[in-house]
């Protein structure tokens, strides 16, 4: 699964999330990635896209659960993604990730497997990547 | 500051990369990051910004997503996308498409350009079709490494008289 969320110049946040499915799947089971909320929720306030147990993220409705908390709880948004991403998914036995960004330029990338796939870039124009859970995130601050 | 973040995927690890996959991994994270993110430094859309770094992703077998995509059960590629704009709370999805390259691109013709949310199936390739989306052989999909993997998950189901063990252990997607 890929997925993408954006802050543009005026202020405007989008997510977005595409997925080949799971390997070997049976009898037309879907995924998170096409249920809005589960694994893609755009406000004006927070977007998200995740990636892992789709099931478990259609359960919590988890993009819109971290966003709800970030726009009407007025959470930060790496503690918001954290709790839903790395406490709740797991407590009911699912696993994932996702990447989460807000109306301030925040972003974080929670995850809780060994690695996931990803990158960020801000006001410096230079991208970073990372794939594995050793490599620093450097994501409590907003981006330059 | 305009922001752009991006995912390829969970369940990763480390000792099942080889050194040229992480390579062009990293190289292809980075294009769809430039990419995405040269859209918002021309003053476009965090909906261009998305579309256009998730489709990168889509054009690169390494990911489970358009061109890298898993096989299912029956050996054919399925693939789900959606996209939503958080301005205007306007949303656009598709599932269980077999044709459409970069299904990024009609989720985001579902939300501009119909009445609707979610499409499915061959309805979905009818409205990709009505839109100008472009639609490709189901071949284009076929990649020999998610092939072998499908091979290697039917040959384990086959071992296993507990099909829910088997099920627990590929939930990924």
């Amino acid at each position: 699964t890929v997925g993408a969320v954006a802050l543009d110049a005026q202020g405007h946040l989008a997510a977005g999330t595409s997925t080949g499915g799971m390997n070997d799947k049976r009898w037309g089971r879907v995924g998170d990635s096409p249920i809005i909320g589960a694994g893609t929720y755009a406000n004006d306030g927070c977007a998200v896209s995740g990636t892992g147990w789709g099931e478990y993220y259609i359960r919590t409705v988890a993009a819109h659960e971290i966003c709800m908390r970030v726009t009407q709880m007025r959470v930060p948004l790496q503690r918001a993604a954290a709790e839903v991403i790395n406490q709740e998914i797991p407590s009911m036995g699912g696993n994932g990730g996702a990447i989460a960004v807000d109306d301030e330029g925040h972003i974080t990338m929670p995850f809780n497997t060994d690695g996931m796939y990803r990158g960020w870039i801000g006001a410096d124009g230079v991208p970073h990547v990372a794939l594995y859970g050793d490599e620093n995130d450097g994501t409590a601050e907003p981006l330059p | 500051s305009p922001v752009l973040v991006i995912h390829g995927g969970a369940g990763v690890i480390k000792r099942e990369m080889s050194p040229a996959k992480e390579k062009a991994v990293r190289a292809a994270l980075t294009r769809a990051l430039q990419n995405g993110y040269a859209q918002l430094k021309a003053g476009k859309t965090a909906v261009d910004a998305v579309t256009t770094a998730i489709t990168v992703l889509e054009d690169d077998a390494n990911f489970n997503a358009g061109k890298g995509s898993v096989f299912t059960h029956d050996g054919k590629n399925e693939l789900d996308a959606a996209i939503m704009d958080g301005s205007t709370l306007a949303a656009g999805s598709v599932a269980g498409v077999h044709r459409v390259k970069n299904p990024i691109l009609l989720a985001r013709a579902v939300m501009e350009k119909s009445q609707h949310v979610m499409l499915v199936g061959d309805g979905a390739e009818e409205f990709a079709r009505s839109v100008g989306i472009e639609l490709v052989d189901p071949s284009y999909f076929h990649t020999e490494e998610r092939w072998q993997q499908l091979q290697k998950a039917l040959k384990e189901d086959a071992e296993h008289s507990r099909h829910s063990d088997v099920e627990t252990a590929k939930h990924f997607g």
